[in-house]
């Protein structure tokens, strides 16, 4: 949805750039075992076009329509989330190994790659509405994890603590911008926050 | 163990 909207309406005002560079490191770093491990025509599939999508949102904001980019607006401290984030895929995680440490940190990182996003609709109080349709669907993409986790738990005695742990934390960051978008954007109103 | 088992999910 990010990358179409970008792609139509030539501008990349209003989105984090940093939260896509997050998504971009959160996709490359889960997704090596594209090179490891087959799951499914569809998994595979799914894999690389998020990769794809997320470069080319990346590529879109910081070189193509570069002039069009808030930053600005855009001065979450990455860092303050990478470092962290990084030790802590090196101390919980469930095998000690290159790939296994990669996609720890990506699930890791990937609960708190929209905060910059957040962080910047805070400070302009304001967002398009078709940008509260990305983030939404990107909120709801996880949150019916925790319902089919639930469903994998009962029916196939799948439990993975990590994904678990970090679904419920990244569900949980969306929890605001839910309350907004069902009180505001569902009613027909744009997403503005009082100043 | 863990580390044997595929991450399926997306």
């Amino acid at each position: 949805i990010v990358t179409f909207k970008i792609t139509i309406s030539f501008i990349a005002l209003g989105i984090s750039g940093k939260s896509q560079l997050l998504f971009a490191l959160v996709f490359t770093t889960r997704y090596l075992d594209l090179f490891t491990s087959f799951i499914s025509l569809y998994n595979t599939s799914m894999k690389l076009i998020y990769i794809a999508c997320s470069y080319a949102t990346v590529y879109l904001i910081y070189m193509k329509f570069k002039a069009t980019y808030d930053g600005n607006h855009d001065t979450f401290r990455v860092e303050f989330l990478i470092v962290p984030v990084g030790g802590l895929s090196f101390l919980v995680n469930h095998d000690f190994s290159p790939l296994e440490i990669l996609w720890t940190f990506s699930i890791y990182l990937e609960s708190v790659a929209i905060l910059p996003q957040l962080f910047m609709i805070s400070k302009t109080g304001e967002a398009e509405t078709i940008t509260t349709h990305y983030l939404f669907f990107l909120g709801l993409y996880r949150a019916l994890y925790l319902v089919n986790w639930i469903w994998r738990y009962y029916f196939e005695g799948f439990f993975d603590l990590i994904a678990v742990v970090a679904g419920v934390v990244q569900t949980v960051l969306y929890c605001d911008f839910f309350y907004l978008y069902v009180t505001k954007v569902l009613k027909g109103k744009k997403l503005s926050l009082p100043a | 163990s863990m580390e044997l088992a595929k991450h399926d999910e997306l």
